[in-house]
């Protein structure tokens, strides 16, 4: 589409279905259209290669909001706690086990929390991680209260004067609100273990997520207040486009992505990449 | 509602007229920004509203329905056509056992499904052995032996083992000693890009013969389930698809661009995270959902 001398319909169609097939989903790609069109009437987008310039450009400016990520400025109270939410199966154990060796790599001492008390064999598998990690682990009981764990965890992290503390959650559909009121009564239990904890909690969105993605961070921002996203799986062929469409509504900065099983398959979220491989 | 919609739309024709170019112009912009909200295929999503517009033109406009209904009518019509006329309960091979491979994205509910399943057949009378061939995900064998556990049903379990094809080998050496009648093979979530991994799939089939290969896929996947569901086919030919997680809120278009595309019908949906929550697929059911 970018290789096209005019600006035409077909230019134009072919330039939505693309973002379509990323996953930005109608609106978001008509309101880029929309500005497509704007930018090409005052002349700051031209046909050829400006066209592909020029949409990037449009989508790092509805990015800008996300783009607060300066990973490593987190603001780092002692000890810094760390949520982690999501629906199921999109990798939150795996990314905090893959967060748990990059801050441990940092230097501090960082400890896991498996409070995950529900999905068969999620404790262990946190604890494998922790080992992989090279970081300390707390283990709930399978069945066990997730806000006491979180709690005790919290409290032993705070006696041990360590730095940080990172909590996995069970995954849950933000439809249910019973467990949506679980994790609220996390975050209300952390904080009685420590003022302002948890001074972070992270969104995992997976990258082959289409436009249900938008609700999730709709419910788990309004039920917890998110302050951060974390973008996995970006090692497959979808784009994970959502993140632009959540972008529009939400000024969440995306922390990190995913881009793969192994320990060291975390990167920091950079918007000139991430809307560059949006077409390639 | 898209049925809302569709009603504001043609609330100017009344009594005696024809759906016309105009009136159905709006009602395809409509239904084609719906499909494409619940994540069904760009192309899929183009195809279908040509037909819907085909059909809708030059109709009369019934007695008994608005023209809003009766768009509606023809696009609920058309979606379940789609969806409906290849659904097939299980059978089960002449000589057992019958096999049953599971595979797909990594997260998309394999594990979970794999137990479920187990119990599904279990309710059917049969005895099923379950085997845990994900030898790379951390306690994933350990996941599925829990679950075996819950629902009494055997799971070949090789800890140590970094073969998944030898696992299923032995899993079948194993099955008269449970006089196991179907086995169900839970095997580890893998890019359709990943080469090495696809290959291993593959072997994985030759050497267990399954009777069904399911493709589970996750209900909110975006527009990338065309091609997963492509490759996984050309890889190992699947039979059908569970679809996952429709007990949340999302609308599951990857069901009905799969289907359409491969040409593989949803054989079950899970729709909780308990090892009884997996239905048989409804076609008019998932129609009503794709229409919002
Ligand atoms: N390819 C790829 N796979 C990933 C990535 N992140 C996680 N995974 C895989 O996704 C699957 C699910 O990961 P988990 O960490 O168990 O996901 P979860 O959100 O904790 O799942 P629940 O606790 O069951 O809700 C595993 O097979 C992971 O290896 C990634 O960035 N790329
Ligand atoms: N709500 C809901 N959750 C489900 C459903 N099916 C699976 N899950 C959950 O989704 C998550 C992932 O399920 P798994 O069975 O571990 O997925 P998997 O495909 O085996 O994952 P990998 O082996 O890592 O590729 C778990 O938290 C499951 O409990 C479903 O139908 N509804
Ligand atoms: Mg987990
Ligand atoms: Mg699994």
């Amino acid at each position: 589409v970018f290789s096209r001398k005019r600006l035409d319909i077909d230019t134009l169609e072919e330039l939505e279905e693309a973002l379509i097939l990323a996953d930005l989903g109608a609106r978001t790609a008509d309101k880029v259209l929309q500005e497509v069109n704007v930018r090409v009437k005052n002349r700051t987008i031209e046909a050829g290669d400006g066209l592909r310039d020029g949409v990037i450009d449009i989508l790092r400016d509805i990015m800008t909001g996300a783009m607060l990520s300066a990973a490593e400025t987190i603001a780092q109270p002692r000890p810094w706690v760390l949520m982690m939410v999501g629906v199921n199966g999109v990798g939150k154990t795996t990314t905090l086990g893959k967060l748990a060796h990059h801050f441990h790599q940092q230097g501090g001492k960082s400890l896991l929390v498996a409070a995950d008390t529900f999905r068969a064999a999620a404790i262990e598998q946190a604890a494998i991680w922790s080992e992989r990690a090279g970081v300390d682990v707390i283990k709930g009981q399978p069945g066990g209260d997730a806000a006491a764990v979180a709690f005790d965890a919290v409290q032993a992290a705070c006696a041990r004067r360590m730095d940080r503390v990172l909590i996995d959650t069970a995954g849950r559909l933000h439809t249910k609100a019973p467990l949506m009121e679980e994790l609220k009564k996390m975050q209300r239990v952390l904080g009685r273990a420590l003022p302002d904890a948890p001074h972070d909690i992270w969104l995992v969105l997976d990258a082959t997520t289409g436009q249900n993605g938008l609700a999730q961070v709709r419910q788990f921002h309004e039920s917890l207040g998110l302050t951060g996203l974390v973008l996995t799986k970006l090692d497959g062929t979808s784009k994970g486009g959502i993140v632009i469409n959540v972008a529009q509504e939400f000024q969440l900065p995306i922390r990190y992505i995913g881009v793969g099983e192994g320990v060291d398959d975390l990167r920091p979220f950079d918007v000139a990449e991430f809307t560059a491989a949006l077409f390639d | 509602s898209l049925s809302a919609k569709l009603d504001g739309i043609f609330s100017q024709l009344r009594g005696r007229g024809k759906l016309t170019e105009a009136n159905i112009k709006e009602a395809t912009r409509e239904i084609r920004l719906a499909l494409l909200e619940a994540d069904v295929n760009f192309q899929v999503v183009k195809g279908f509203v040509q037909r819907v517009r085909e059909q809708a033109l030059g109709q009369e406009v019934m007695r008994s329905l608005t023209p809003g209904q009766q768009v509606v009518k023809i696009v609920r019509d058309e979606l379940t056509t789609l969806m409906g006329s290849q659904h097939t309960p299980l059978t089960m091979a002449s000589q057992p056992p019958t096999t049953f491979l599971l595979v797909g994205l990594q997260g998309s509910g394999k594990t979970t499904s794999a137990a479920k399943l187990a119990r599904k057949l279990q309710d059917m009378g049969r005895r099923p052995l379950l085997v845990a061939a994900d030898v790379y995900r951390p306690a994933a064998m350990e996941q599925l032996r829990l679950l075996g556990e819950q629902i009494q049903t055997p799971v070949v379990v090789r800890q140590g083992s970094r073969d998944p094809v030898d696992i299923c080998r032995q899993a079948f050496e194993e099955a008269p000693q449970h006089q196991a009648d179907a086995i169900v093979i839970d095997t580890a979530g893998r890019l359709q890009i990943d080469e090495t991994l696809m290959q291993e799939l593959a072997e994985i089939k030759t050497a267990t013969n399954p009777r069904y290969t399911f493709l589970v896929v996750d209900a909110m996947t975006g527009q990338e389930a065309v091609n997963v569901a492509t490759a996984f086919n050309q890889a190992v030919s699947i039979e059908g698809v569970i679809l996952t997680k429709l007990d949340g809120d999302a609308r599951g278009g990857a069901a009905l661009s799969i289907q359409a595309v491969v040409g593989k019908p949803i054989q079950f949906v899970g729709v909780g995270e308990k090892l009884d929550a997996l239905e048989a697929f409804h076609p008019e059911r998932m129609a009503s959902r794709l229409l919002g």
